[in-house]
């Protein structure tokens, strides 16, 4: 599989490792897809990178491969910005090559991993038809997370036509952010856009949705799907080429 | 007191 711009797939790794340490690649013709939990079962990550959206890609047998996200985030962190990566595993290989190229192909750098055993549960997710869809800029997204874990360990968001508000409350005391739907959208990058059948009301741990937006440099717009008793689904499209799909499981009161 | 749920609960094993 290659690309010409390995930093898409760097941002792929950072986006996932903190969340999963390691987990099992899919690889098929149609393309690479993953899924995870983390290690209290309360997170998931599913990603999919679609053949299509590679320079070149080819799979000759599927094949399933174990590998630690946190090692393959340091040897992505020796790329280059602007170099092209491309990732190989040869038949009855027990590790993965990551191989750099300059832009201008006067430096080659090539890195082997080794391969995992790893045990891991795969769960069904069936298609929802959520009560409300919001898209906002990911930057944004991160902001909240960030101001609102000041506050407390969980965030309460609730949906209403006008707009979407998180708030949270601790010891210190409680705070809120309220954001307005945008009403006329100059730049879709930095509009706030809600669908909304239903209004909810659903909290969350704060930690977990500050590690999905570890993936936030891989899109500017974010999507949070939301439904009463549902785990909500953070997504960020990887451009032209697939997604990255955060699930997390509601708080409730004991 | 808040808990956490699995999303086992949710989901189950393909």
């Amino acid at each position: 599989a290659r690309l010409l711009h390995g930093s898409i797939f760097a941002k792929v790794i950072e986006g996932l490792r903190e969340l999963v340490n390691e987990a099992t690649w899919e690889c098929s013709g149609n393309g690479i897809t993953l899924q995870a939990m983390d290690s209290s079962h309360v997170a998931l990550v599913s990603l999919v990178m679609r053949s299509e959206g590679f320079e070149s890609y080819r799979c000759d047998r599927n094949m399933s491969l174990g590998i630690s996200l946190v090692s393959m985030s340091k040897v992505l962190k020796t790329m280059g910005k602007d170099d092209s990566l491309t990732i190989r595993v040869n038949d009855d290989s027990d590790s993965i090559i990551i191989a750099m190229e300059s832009q201008n192909q006067d430096k080659f750098a090539d890195y082997e991993l080794r391969l995992m055993d790893l045990d891991s549960e795969h769960l069904g997710i069936p298609d929802t038809d959520y009560s409300c869809a919001i898209k906002m800029p990911s930057s944004e997204f991160s902001r909240i997370c960030r101001d609102m874990s000041i506050m407390g360990d969980s965030v309460l968001i609730c949906t209403t036509k006008e707009g979407v508000k998180f708030s949270a409350k601790g010891d210190l005391g409680q705070g809120s952010i309220r954001l307005v739907q945008t009403t006329n959208i100059e730049k879709e990058e930095e509009a706030v856009i809600i669908e909304m059948k239903e209004a909810v009301a659903l909290t969350f741990a704060v930690r977990y949705l500050s590690m999905f937006c570890k993936a936030a440099p891989l899109s500017p717009q974010v999507g949070l799907s939301l439904s009463e008793d549902t785990p909500l689904m953070c997504e960020f499209k990887i451009a032209e080429m697939g997604h990255v799909r955060f699930y997390l499981a509601p708080k409730i009161e004991d | 007191k808040r808990h956490q749920n699995q999303l086992r609960l949710y989901y189950s094993s393909d």
